[in-house]
């Protein structure tokens, strides 16, 4: 599941526009 | 009165909700029959996943947010994800459904393995939600005040965020007295579901540790 770690990943990476990895 | 540079804003802020939704496919795997519980889990997972991805895209579309210091925009969203996530889908609930597919959802988080005590108060906001009829702009700048909470974890430059917020606090006020005149409390309601959206960051926090133990 998405953990909290997961989701400021989640966060950082679609900040920086590049969601398509 | 609505000046016309809030009336930019607000559509600006419209504009942005409509265009960042959850993909039509993933949302469709929702109202698939059939599916058990460790499914159920990974649907709601995934649900999560793209709202907060959804969100973020939203979000970059606030006037001034992207200036705002670049981790404080982190801890910003962070401290937002799960309310505003809350927010976005007790609308799913409170908009008339095709008959069935509300059940169906329903249904659905029943049986993921969450525990009753997390699902009330889940289903109850869902309710004070509905109950409220809330129009688009209404939604749209309720969840852009939600993100631009200033005394989120973390966040450094607080005042900056308070200029961001104000504004669209001052537009939601004027908005809520011009389409609902007969209910002067209206304004105060709505603010008052973001404290009970608060409530449940709490709960979701619980739950998501039950969910990694079982």
């Amino acid at each position: 599941p998405a953990s909290n770690l997961g989701l400021e990943d989640i966060i950082r990476k679609a900040l920086m526009g590049n969601l398509e990895e | 009165q609505i000046t016309k540079e809030q009336l930019g804003l607000m559509k600006v802020i419209v504009d942005a909700y409509n265009t960042h939704q959850i993909p039509q496919d993933v949302a469709k795997k929702l109202l698939q029959e059939q599916y058990s519980e460790e499914e159920n889990f990974l649907l709601l997972t995934e649900m999560a996943t793209s709202q907060v991805q959804v969100l973020v895209e939203f979000t970059k579309n606030i006037p001034g947010f992207l200036s705002l210091d670049h981790e404080d925009q982190i801890a910003l969203l962070k401290g937002s994800a799960v309310e505003a996530m809350f927010l976005r889908s007790a609308q799913v609930f409170s908009r008339k459904m095709p008959n069935g597919h509300t059940e169906v959802l329903e249904e659905r988080i029943r049986k993921s393995g969450i525990s009753e005590e997390f699902m009330t108060p889940m289903f109850n906001f869902y309710k004070s939600i509905g109950e409220l009829h809330m129009v688009q702009e209404e939604q749209a700048l309720l969840t852009a005040i939600t993100i631009l909470t200033p005394d989120r974890a973390y966040v450094k430059d607080q005042k900056a965020v308070e200029r961001l917020q104000e504004p669209m606090l001052d537009l939601l006020r004027k908005l809520c007295a011009l389409q609902h005149p007969q209910e002067p409390q209206y304004f105060a309601r709505l603010l008052g579901r973001l404290t009970e959206l608060r409530t449940l960051n709490h709960y979701h926090a619980e739950m998501l540790t039950s969910w990694r133990m079982n």
